[in-house]
């Protein structure tokens, strides 16, 4: 079972796209895969039709009340695709976490007897963890659980700043909770592919991280935000749009295949 | 002296390129506009052009440290249009100001100070406070020094999120604090207009906030994601573009004036 970090401080970045899209394709692929919301916005629950007003339990009583994640996770509309949803509780779950015994890796701890003992006699592949826009304790709690992380990035101006910053949590991350942690890659998002100042900001990310940019780019779509509103994958609502493409790509270049045109 | 804040805890949505092009379109109808930074991002320091790897003395040290504001505001490259810059120290700022005897009306204060002795023989007419993504210590005081604020919105699907948890955080700040504090408007940023996913999501901004949605929408424009790589405002960069006609309109809308077409 690999656990994968969608992470990045910055707002807005593509983030939950990234981790219900790229999950979704995944499991187009044939793999179980199980999306885990840790982001009090609930943004990726909601986006493969979770109810996150009508949650009896979620991540926050995972986090904080000892329960066990398969109590919580839920399939979605699309074959190979599980959910484990937060909502604003989980917005709560840091304060209560600050004073906990090992509360950098209770969520490490929750996946290992995920691992161990699989949901419903599903044993999934690939977690996807969808982070927070920020580097407290429920986005360390991702990092110390994760094998690797992948970093969605705007192709617009100010798209590097703060990676220095996630870096340098990573680096510690790594140092003190979690040798293992590596940074799989970067992938370029809501790409506008017609503008030089796209093409730039990604000379400028091959620059500073020379082999970590996916070449599967994520370009601008607007299937890609109107599918949460519907509460589908991509490739649910649209599967042969751009965005739908991109993910695929993204995805077979993650797992190493080799895609026809 | 107006002090306007432009305010969002979600990122990405838009503030900074608000909170400059909107300055610089005031500063244009001319009224003398200073774009106050209270986000240790930066970015709105850097889209008017400081070197904010450079800077000797930040909104840091006015919130920290008692310098007046006068000591750190600079002119642009545009007439009318100065900058109070911030960088990555200012994210020091909350952990030293929370101990502080009203750690939450020191903005408030510096601006008092300001609007009382001027920045060498100029008064502003405008204090545009490009705030922050999150509704930590530096957003309070920005909405305890506040007349109005502004809110842009992105027309996407989780746009109205996290709005209520503003609008409770406005509430309390102008029950205990700042009595005056109102809504001034919201704005609809990065417009994609050819979509009916941005027309839902206006018409749903209208149902939950009748009569707060501003005439003026702002359209997805690259030319405004490209302006701050070369430290300009939009009306520098590009004046004839969608994105400046857009600035243009909604500061009149603003300020009450009728636009010829
Ligand atoms: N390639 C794309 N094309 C068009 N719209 C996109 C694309 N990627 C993301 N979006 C839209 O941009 C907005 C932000 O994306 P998303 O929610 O994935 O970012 P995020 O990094 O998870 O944000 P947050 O930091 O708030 O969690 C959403 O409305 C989403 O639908
Ligand atoms: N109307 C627009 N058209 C095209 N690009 C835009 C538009 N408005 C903003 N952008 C771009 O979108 C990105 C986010 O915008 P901006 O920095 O203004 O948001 P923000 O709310 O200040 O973000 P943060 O929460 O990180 O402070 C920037 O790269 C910006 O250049
Ligand atoms: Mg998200
Ligand atoms: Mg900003």
């Amino acid at each position: 079972m690999k656990v994968i970090a969608i992470s990045n401080q910055k707002g807005g970045v593509g983030k939950t796209t990234t981790a219900v899209n790229l999950g979704a394709a995944l499991a187009g692929f044939g793999h179980r895969v199980l999306v885990l919301d840790v982001d009090p916005q609930g943004n990726g629950s909601t986006h493969v039709g979770v109810d996150i007003y009508g949650l009896e339990k979620s991540m926050y009583d995972v986090l904080t009340d000892d329960v066990p994640l398969t109590a919580i996770i839920r399939p979605t509309g699309l074959e190979g695709l599980h959910c484990a949803p937060s909502n604003i509780d989980l917005s709560g779950a840091e304060v209560e976490m600050v004073s906990a015994v090992g509360r950098e890796t209770i969520l490490k701890e929750k996946l290992e007897e995920l691992q161990e003992k699989g949901h419903e006699g599903v044993f999934f592949d690939y977690v996807l963890l969808d982070c927070a826009p920020s580097l407290g304790l429920l986005s360390v709690n991702a990092l110390a659980a994760a094998d690797e992380i992948i970093v969605p990035m705007q192709t617009e101006f100010f798209a590097l700043q703060g990676i220095s910053k996630l870096m340098e949590v990573v680096g510690i991350v790594r140092k003190r909770i979690n040798p293992r942690l590596e940074i799989r890659g970067i992938v370029a998002c809501r790409m506008d592919t017609r503008t030089r100042l796209a093409l730039e900001v990604i000379e400028d990310i091959q620059s500073h991280f020379p082999n970590l940019l996916f070449e599967a780019r994520i370009r601008q779509n607007v299937k890609l935000a109107e599918a949460p509103s519907f509460g589908q994958t991509i490739f649910e609502y649209d599967p042969e749009s751009n965005g739908a493409q991109d993910y695929r790509a993204l995805a077979a270049e993650y797992l190493g295949i080799q895609l026809e045109d």
